[in-house]
C-alpha cells in the first residue's frame, strides 16, 4: 500500500506501487526534510513551420517552440526493476523504448543519480519531439527557480518576469520560462523562516541543457530533441540527427540532492566540481600477482 | 608538446557556440566530433606517458595501458577480452582534493553464462568490495555499440589522492561462477 521503499544512510525513496514512479524522498538524517517527488519523462511536439511570419515559426536548433503549452505524457505505468549490491543499488525504470533511466545510489552518499537514456526519438508520425525529464514536488517555490551562470553565479529566475523590461503577452508560456542550465538548477521553499526546515531540490547536469519551472513545485530539463524543420536562423538544416539510420541515442546523468536550504550549497558545490574534474582510468595487463604487484 | 597542441586546438575550436549548442549543419558537427576525438586520443597518450614515468619512479615495471574511451556506452575491448589473468586499473584524480569515485567497467559472460570472478585489491593490499550487475536492457540494444558485454563490474576507489594516481590490482578467474546480482522486477499494478 505504501509503495516500494528503498533506503541508504541518508534517504528513504518510495516508488508508487500503482505506477512505479518515484513518489517521495525523505531525509533520514534531517528530520522534517521530505518531499513528494514524481519524476517522469514527457515530451513536447516541436512546432512545424516555414518561418514566413510569427505564427509560422518552427522549433529548431536555435528556437524552442513547443506546439502545446503543456508537455505530453508517456506511459503512466512503468516497467520497474531493481538490482541491489554491496556497493550500490539501482532502480531501473523503463518508460518507453526511447526513454528510460536508472536511479542509482551508493549506501553512503547524499547524492542520488538519474542516468537517463533517450532516443532514438520516433518521428514516424512526421512530428519532431523534445524530450524532458520533469520532477514535480510539493516544494512551494513561489514561481522562482535558480540556474547557474557558467558554473559560477547562481541566478534567480522568476516565472513570467524579466527584471529589466515588461514581458508582453505575445510570448509563449513554456518557451519564455526556459533558461540555460550549464551545470545546476534548483527550486526551494520560498518561506525560509527556518532554513533548516526549508527544502531544496538541486539537480546537477553533466552537460548544458535547457530547463525551467513551468508550474510551482516542478523542475524540468530537456534531455534530447529531434526536429524536422529548420528555424531559419542560419543552420539551414533541421535538427534531425539520423545517426545509424535510426536517430541519435544519448546517455547522460542528472545528480539530484534533496536537503535543507541551509545545507544545500556546500553539498552541490562540492559535488559539481567532481563532475567537471572526473577521474580518468585506464587498464593494463600484468603477470604479477596482487602480492608481488604491491 | 605535439599532443598538447592538438588539445589546445580542439579547445579553441570547440568553444565556438555552434560546437557547444549544436547549431551547425550535421557535417560541421561531425567535424567537431573528429577534432574532439583527436584531442581525446592525444590526451590518452599523455596519460600513458605520465602513468609510465610515475610507475618507473617507484621501480615498478612499465605497463601498456589501454584506455576505454567508449566506457560511456559500456564498451571496453580490454576488459571484455580479459577473461583470465591479472590487470591493473590506474585511476587519476584531477581534482585538488580527495574523492571517492565509482569505477565501472563492462564484462562478458563466459560459456557457462556467468561472467568471470574478480578479486580487486587496493594500493594498501586490502580487498575492495565490488558488485557485478547485469547491464540495463536499453544499453544492450544501443545502436552503434560494438560490444558483447552483458554485465558491469563496479567498485569505489576510496580517497584518491588530490591530483594523483592510485592503482588497483584485478585478478580474473574462471575457477568458479560469479555471483551476479539479480535484477528483480517490481509488480507495479495500476488497479491496486
Amino acid at each position: 500500500k505504501q509503495g516500494f521503499v528503498f533506503e541508504n544512510d541518508f534517504y528513504v525513496i518510495t516508488l508508487d506501487s500503482a505506477t512505479g514512479h518515484v513518489s517521495s524522498i525523505e531525509r533520514k538524517d534531517q528530520p522534517g526534510i521530505s518531499a513528494s517527488v514524481r519524476q517522469e519523462f514527457m515530451f513536447y511536439n516541436g512546432m512545424r513551420g516555414f518561418n514566413q511570419n510569427f505564427s509560422d515559426r518552427a522549433s529548431g536548433a536555435y528556437i524552442f517552440r513547443p506546439e502545446s503549452q503543456a508537455p505530453l505524457t508517456m506511459r503512466d505505468q512503468l516497467d520497474v526493476s531493481f538490482v541491489a549490491g554491496d556497493v550500490l543499488t539501482e532502480i531501473r525504470a523503463y518508460t518507453e523504448d526511447w526513454a528510460s533511466h536508472v536511479i542509482r545510489f551508493r549506501s553512503d552518499s547524499e547524492v542520488l543519480e538519474s542516468e537517463w537514456i533517450a532516443g532514438p526519438i520516433p518521428i514516424d508520425d512526421g512530428v519532431g519531439k523534445e524530450l524532458i525529464s520533469r520532477f514535480v514536488t510539493d516544494i512551494r517555490n513561489g514561481a522562482k527557480f535558480y540556474t547557474d551562470s557558467n558554473g559560477k553565479l547562481t541566478e534567480p529566475r522568476t516565472r513570467d518576469y524579466r527584471p529589466t523590461f515588461e514581458l508582453g503577452d505575445d510570448t509563449e508560456a513554456v518557451s519564455r520560462n526556459y533558461y540555460p542550465v550549464l551545470s545546476r538548477s534548483y527550486i526551494r521553499d520560498e518561506d525560509q523562516s527556518d532554513p533548516n526546515l526549508s527544502r531544496q531540490l538541486t539537480i546537477l547536469t553533466d552537460r548544458a541543457q535547457g530547463g525551467g519551472s513551468i508550474v510551482d513545485g516542478a523542475l524540468e530539463l530537456m534531455v534530447h530533441r529531434r526536429l524536422l524543420y529548420d528555424d531559419a536562423f542560419g543552420v539551414g538544416e533541421a535538427l534531425n540527427e539520423s545517426a545509424f539510420g535510426t536517430g541519435l541515442v544519448a546517455r547522460g546523468l542528472h545528480k539530484f540532492i534533496l536537503t535543507s536550504v541551509s545545507n544545500a550549497a556546500k553539498l552541490y558545490r562540492a559535488e559539481e566540481v567532481k563532475d567537471i574534474m572526473r577521474p580518468l582510468y585506464a587498464f593494463a595487463p600484468t603477470s604479477l600477482s596482487a602480492k608481488k604487484w604491491l | 608538446e605535439a599532443e598538447l597542441n592538438l588539445m589546445r586546438e580542439a579547445l579553441g575550436i570547440n568553444q565556438h557556440h555552434d560546437a557547444v549548442t549544436g547549431t551547425a549543419k550535421q557535417h560541421v558537427t561531425d567535424d567537431y566530433y573528429r577534432i574532439l576525438h583527436n584531442a581525446n586520443v592525444a590526451g590518452w597518450k599523455i596519460f600513458e606517458a605520465a602513468a609510465n614515468s610515475a610507475s618507473a619512479v617507484n621501480g615498478a615495471p612499465k605497463l601498456a595501458y589501454s584506455p576505454c574511451p567508449r566506457l560511456n556506452i559500456s564498451e571496453c575491448a580490454f576488459t571484455e577480452s580479459t577473461t583470465s589473468g591479472n590487470f591493473i586499473i590506474t585511476v587519476y584524480n584531477p581534482l585538488g582534493r580527495p574523492q571517492s569515485p565509482l569505477i565501472v567497467f563492462p564484462v562478458v559472460a563466459l560459456e557457462n553464462g556467468s561472467p568471470p570472478t574478480y578479486v580487486i585489491t587496493d594500493p594498501e593490499g586490502n580487498t575492495v568490495p565490488h558488485d557485478v550487475f547485469p547491464l540495463p536492457q536499453p544499453i544492450l540494444v544501443l545502436p552503434g555499440r560494438n560490444s558483447n558485454a552483458e554485465y558491469q563490474v563496479h567498485f569505489v576507489a576510496r580517497d584518491l589522492p588530490p591530483v594523483g594516481f592510485a592503482s588497483y590490482h584485478v585478478s580474473v578467474s574462471t575457477a568458479r561462477k560469479n555471483r551476479v546480482k539479480r535484477e528483480v522486477k517490481l509488480k507495479v499494478n495500476r488497479s491496486k
